[in-house]
């Protein structure tokens, strides 16, 4: 059973606090595996003129995957989360989602042939189920490249985009900008993941899966750091503590943590992980074999 | 009586808010004059690729200069705001820094004409006294864009580099990307705005100024809303709320706003524009005098 979850932002949005926040785990431990593809040969910005080819720039992102093996609803799940250090970073990020892309083919055509061979049943299901992109909680629009990593990805895999950092932002001006940005989406066709309703759900059922849909992209605020719950001294939660006053990340008044939580792994994994196999790589796989 | 300050840096990262906070002024409510130059033209992502000329990329930055006339200290001040729009927001922000280096070396030319005019005496001073750069708060470290900016303009203007919206981030956190920060730019040993210190200076003094260095870059708040002082209700003070706390612009717990108020506006004023006259622009004429 795994979950292959894509993380792609720029440096210092809080990606590593988030995951380690969102499956109460120390990921920052693990030695990634790098994947070595083009884009990982030791470019800096000087050498990236060398490498130019007629698509122009090579970007200078790097692919890195780390597997864990947790318990999630009493059912053991791999855990694997893809992250590109460097997307963003430089000062010319033209080009920087092609590695990304690059992983998410490379990952249905790994599928695609292992779909081909005798022992089907033994193949392990590396597809990307899911990609949180980090938005720059600037409090004013989508940048340039946000909308572009965004329409090249949305229909290869389930888009849930986040507002990193949250906190820097008073309730009102979130209010703003989620509208501002799912304008924007829209504007652009950009799909993002919708939690499916079922016939057989009812009202309440319902108003949830709505309510998860319409919060989106999550506000979210993460951390590494505990203290004691409050509400309860033996228990101990995740917070940030400054000098006007603390952050809980579970408070729900606090930021739209818990939200992405239930959608990411309480109540919506398999919905992610089924929408990858029927429509997103079915697409793939049809698009492929026209050509 | 003219104080041009040049403001730099991405968009969303608190400029406008900050500067109507140090001046206690609404600089969004006028409008800007645009300087007309090549960087001006209406140019966008794709147009950018045929503006390319051996230079390469033709950034998207607009300048656009905005006056006020103040009463500061008992004096009359004309302050004037120099922006950079689009400065960092395009996907490829390549000579970026062009437009700005220009605008600075536009104004010493002006200067420098008007030194060789017959009325002299009638000459406003529109050189930049300062730059006030805005570093995002990743808390990890200065970005190769924050790097080739800083070095490409410390040379010619007191540059003092502030973190931007640093309520961002924890006391802990602050510390450790302050000194980051400030080893970064000794490597590559690009220099800061540092108060003078004289010799009739008291001890006093002389510590309040070496603080006042120590404490770069500056963790700023900033904050166009007001709430009633909770020391005296008569008085309003900027503020940012949140549902877990307040904080107080001018509270020095909570940033560094009143140690850039004292280096910007109430004790360095003067020093910033008499070393852009006797060190900056002399280095700028003998420069253009030996070419
Ligand atoms: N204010 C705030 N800071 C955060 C949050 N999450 C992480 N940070 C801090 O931001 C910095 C960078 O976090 P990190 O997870 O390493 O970011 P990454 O580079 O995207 O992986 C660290 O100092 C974190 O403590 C958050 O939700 N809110
Ligand atoms: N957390 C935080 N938000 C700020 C601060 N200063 C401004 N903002 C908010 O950030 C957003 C962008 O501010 P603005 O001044 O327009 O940024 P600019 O694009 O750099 O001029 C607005 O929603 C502001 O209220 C600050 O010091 N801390």
């Amino acid at each position: 059973f795994t979950f292959n979850l894509l993380c792609v932002g720029k440096s210092g949005l809080g990606k590593t606090t988030l995951i380690n926040s969102l499956f109460n785990e120390d990921f920052s431990s693990i030695d990634a595996n790098n994947v070595v593809n083009n884009s990982n040969q030791e470019t800096d910005i000087t050498n990236t003129n060398n490498n130019q080819d007629d698509e122009g720039v090579q970007p200078n992102v790097k692919i890195e995957v780390k597997s864990k093996t947790l318990i999630e609803n009493g059912v053991k799940l791999k855990l694997t989360v893809i992250d590109a250090p460097g997307f963003g970073d430089s000062i010319d990020s033209t080009n920087a989602w092609d590695p990304i892309i690059d992983e998410i083919n490379s990952r249905f055509d790994q599928y695609l042939d292992s779909e081909n061979r005798v022992n089907r049943s033994a193949t392990e299901d590396n597809r990307i189920h899911a990609c949180l992109y980090f938005v720059e909680p600037t409090g004013h629009f989508l940048t340039p490249l946000d909308l572009e990593f965004c329409s090249k990805i949305h229909e290869k895999c389930n888009l849930i985009p986040v507002i990193a950092k949250s906190d820097i932002l008073t309730d009102e001006e979130i209010e703003t900008f989620k509208s501002r940005i799912k304008k924007q989406l829209d504007e652009r066709n950009i799909q993002l993941f919708e939690p499916p309703i079922y016939k057989l759900d009812d009202g309440e059922t319902i108003n949830v899966s709505k309510k998860l849909y319409e919060m989106m992209p999550y506000a979210i605020v993460g951390s590494n750091d505990f203290i004691k719950d409050p509400n309860d001294s033996n228990k101990l939660i995740r917070a940030r503590e400054y000098p006007w006053g603390v952050i809980e990340v579970e408070n729900s008044n606090h930021s739209d943590f818990t939200l992405l939580r239930d959608l990411l792994i309480k109540q919506y994994l398999e919905e992610l992980r089924e929408r990858t196999a029927n429509v997103l790589y079915e697409n793939y796989r049809s698009e492929k074999l026209i050509k």
